[in-house]
C-alpha cells in the first residue's frame, strides 16, 4: 500500500532580500524510512 | 526424522487398504512430501525476494535510479483476477488462529517482514487472526508527534519514495524515472485543487501591466520601503503545491494518521484495480497509482489545500476510514469497470471532519 500526500505550503519570498526562511523544505530524502509523527518537512518564520 | 520413521513403519506394516500388499506406502509419503516441497518453495521464493530487495536498496544507496520498463510479467498481471485473489486472501487471513499458535505465526510474520513486535499494544495471543494482527495499534508513546507548529508530519510508517513541488494544473508526479501521472487523475476533478501558485495568481492579475510599469513598481517598492507604506501582502509567504509518496511494506504499521491539524471536506472513493505496489510494480506497470483502488481525502489546513490518497494493493486491498466507518472498499464488482469515483462531501453536514495532527484517520486491511 502507498500514501500520496498533496499539500500547499509556503515557498520563498521574493521581496525580502532573497531570504527564503519561510520556504517549506522536506527533511527527508528518497529511500528514507519514516515513522508517523516524524517531520516530513518544515518552514520557519524569520 | 518423522518422515523417515513413518516411511520405515510403512515398510514394516504394509497398509491394509491395499490388501496388505504395501502399495499404499508411496502415497502416504507423497502428502507430507508435497507439503515439505511447498514450504521449501515458499522459503526459496521469500529468500529470493529478500535478496532482490537488498540488491535494490544497495543500488538505490549508490544513487542508481530505476527507469520505467514494462515487461511481460506486468502484462500478465492484467489478466489475473486480482480483486478475487485479494478478497480470498482477506478471507483466509481473517480466520481465527488457535491461541497457542498465534505467537508463533505472528513472530514468523515479524521475522519475515521485519516488524517490531515490541511495539504492539496487546500481547500476541490477543490477536485472533492475522488480519487483526496486521492492523494492530501501537503502545502509547511509541510514536511521539513532532510538536513544531511549522512542520508537517508523516501520516504513516513507511519508505519515502518521492517528493517535490508541483507546477500548475497539469502537474505531474513521477511514478518512476521515465513515467509520470497527473495529480488531477490521482485526486479526481477537484475544484479546490490549486492550479497556480500565489505568485502566478498575482502575475495573472497584473497581466496587462507592461514591463516598464512593472519596473516602475519595483522602483517604488525599493524607494518607499518604509513602515508607513509597507504592504503586508508583499512580504506574506507565497504558497506552492507539494507532494510526497510513502510506500508501506507488509511489515510496517498500517494505520494512517493526520499529518497536520486538518479539516477534511470531501472524500472520494475510486474503485479501480488492485495491482501490487512493490518497487518492481512501480517500474513496470503504467499508471499504477491512478489505476488502483484508492480513497482520497481532501480538505484545508493552515497553509491551504491538503489531500491524502490511500492506495490499496492486492494483499492490502481495503481501506477502512475511521471518520466514515460505513465506507466499504474492495467490494466484488463486474468485469467491466469504468465507474466514476463515488464522492461524499462532509462540508454539507457541517464544517467537515476536524482532525488534530497525529489523530488516527484510516487503516489498510488485508484483503
Amino acid at each position: 500500500s502507498t500514501v500520496v500526500l498533496v499539500f500547499q505550503a509556503p515557498i520563498s519570498k521574493e521581496f525580502n532580500g532573497g531570504d527564503s526562511s519561510q520556504e517549506f523544505k522536506f527533511c527527508v530524502k528518497p529511500g528514507d524510512r519514516i515513522r508517523y509523527g516524524e517531520a516530513l518537512g518544515r518552514w520557519h518564520s524569520s | 526424522t518423522h518422515f523417515t520413521k513413518k516411511f520405515k513403519t510403512s515398510n514394516a506394516r504394509p497398509s491394509s487398504l491395499n490388501g496388505g500388499t504395501g502399495k499404499f506406502q508411496g502415497d502416504s509419503f507423497l502428502v507430507p512430501g508435497a507439503t515439505v516441497a511447498t514450504l521449501l518453495m515458499l522459503g526459496a521464493l521469500h529468500a529470493r525476494r529478500m535478496y532482490q530487495d537488498k540488491k535494490t536498496e544497495e543500488l538505490r544507496d549508490k544513487g542508481v535510479e530505476f527507469e520505467f520498463q514494462p515487461d511481460v510479467k506486468a502484462s500478465f498481471l492484467r489478466l489475473l483476477p486480482l480483486r478475487s485473489i485479494s478478497r480470498c486472501w482477506g478471507y483466509l487471513t481473517s480466520m481465527e488462529i488457535p491461541v497457542w499458535l498465534r505467537p508463533h505465526v505472528y513472530r514468523a510474520w515479524g521475522r519475515a517482514f521485519h516488524s517490531n513486535l515490541e511495539e504492539a499494544a496487546l500481547s500476541l495471543d490477543k490477536y485472533a487472526s492475522l488480519k487483526d494482527f496486521f492492523v494492530r495499534t501501537l503502545k502509547e508513546g511509541s510514536r511521539p508527534i513532532d510538536a513544531d507548529p511549522q512542520c508537517l508530519v508523516s501520516p504513516v510508517d513507511g519508505t519515502v519514495l518521492r517528493f517535490g513541488e508541483l507546477n500548475g494544473a497539469g502537474a505531474m508526479i513521477e511514478q518512476v524515472k521515465g513515467f509520470s501521472y497527473s495529480v488531477f487523475s490521482l485526486l479526481g476533478a477537484s475544484p479546490s485543487l490549486p492550479t497556480t501558485t500565489d505568485d502566478n495568481v498575482q502575475e495573472e492579475h497584473s497581466g496587462s501591466i507592461t514591463t516598464t510599469e512593472k519596473s516602475k513598481k519595483s522602483w517604488w517598492r525599493v524607494s518607499l520601503a518604509s513602515p508607513k507604506v509597507w504592504d503586508p501582502t508583499l512580504s506574506r509567504p507565497q504558497r506552492g503545491l507539494f507532494y510526497c509518496v510513502v510506500y508501506l511494506k507488509p511489515g510496517d504499521y498500517h494505520r494512517v494518521h493526520s499529518p497536520a491539524d486538518w479539516n477534511i471536506l470531501v472524500r472520494r472513493h475510486f474503485s479501480g484495480r488492485l495491482y501490487p505496489l512493490n518497487e518492481r510494480a512501480t517500474r513496470t506497470i503504467r499508471n499504477l497509482y491512478i489505476e488502483n483502488e484508492r480513497v482520497v481525502l481532501e480538505g484545508l489546513w493552515q497553509e491551504g489545500f491538503m489531500a491524502l490518497a490511500a492506495i490499496g494493493a492486492t494483499n492490502i486491498g481495503s481501506i477502512e476510514l475511521f471518520i466514515e466507518p460505513e465506507l466499504q472498499t474492495n467490494k466484488p464488482r463486474k468485469l467491466l469497470h469504468s465507474e466514476p469515483p463515488e464522492e461524499r462531501v462532509y462540508e454539507c453536514e457541517g464544517v467537515g471532519r476536524m482532525l488534530k495532527k497525529g489523530d488516527e484517520l484510516a487503516a489498510f486491511n488485508m484483503g
